[in-house]
């Protein structure tokens, strides 16, 4: 463990309580003019269930178990809050995104190119895959609607700093434990692009106290 | 190359 995957970790849970803490508040899935997107948080929940086969199998830490229990736990939370308790404020006509094509495409990568062709191997492929395309509906729907409430964006900004700061763990890795890991580190990167528009307009817009707006 | 792998990280 190295603090920048620490802190990348703190980062990731520090996401999840912004969108709880949005969702309890606003007592909706959707603010004044912004929303979370239903499908973005049911593929994150399908990314952990997938990731963390090997939850009871493999004992990596007590923090490792723990924070596997939490974000299987909390993204399924979610996903009940979405569908259930706040179900009259999720508005499906605008989650638009086809998701099955980036499950789709994560499925059959995950089946071609993995380090091992079993099962819980190509789930965990698949899981690295998803997690890399998951956030795009949540994306796609920000661009549909054009802005964004403060707490939408810093819970997009929570998010894109983890995977980014994984980057930051895997060249520190790679550097004193050589350790390699393409798949990762692909899909990491490509994570990490998805948000560099959305980096630009937070810092140079949001934290300068102006609204969340797309040009 | 294929290898037993043991993800150590989330």
């Amino acid at each position: 463990m190295n603090l920048f995957r620490l802190v990348a970790d703190l980062m990731h849970l520090v996401s999840i309580f912004i969108l709880l803490l949005k969702m309890q508040k606003t007592r909706s899935v959707a603010g004044r003019c912004s929303r979370i997107s239903f499908k973005t948080q049911a593929l994150y929940a399908t990314v952990f269930l997938t990731r963390y086969t090997d939850l009871f199998a493999n004992f990596q830490s007590l923090y490792n178990t723990t924070m596997k229990v939490f974000f299987i736990a909390s993204s399924l939370y979610i996903v009940f809050l979405m569908k259930f308790k706040f179900k009259a404020t999720n508005d499906p006509r605008l989650d638009t995104f086809k998701a099955q094509y980036v499950v789709g495409g994560a499925a059959a990568l995950a089946l071609i190119v993995n380090y091992a062709f079993t099962v819980q191997e190509v789930l965990w492929t698949f899981s690295i895959y998803l997690e890399a395309v998951a956030i795009l509906p949540q994306l796609f729907m920000l661009t549909k609607t054009g802005e964004a409430e403060v707490i939408t964006t810093h819970y997009l900004f929570a998010l894109g700093t983890y995977r980014g700061l994984y980057l930051v763990n895997w060249i520190y890795r790679y550097w004193t434990e050589y350790y390699v890991d393409w798949i990762v580190w692909i899909a990491g990167a490509v994570q990490t692009g998805l948000y560099c528009d959305f980096f630009y307009i937070y810092f140079t817009k949001v934290l300068k106290g102006a609204k969340f707006e797309l040009p | 190359e294929p290898k037993e792998a043991i993800h150590d990280e989330l």
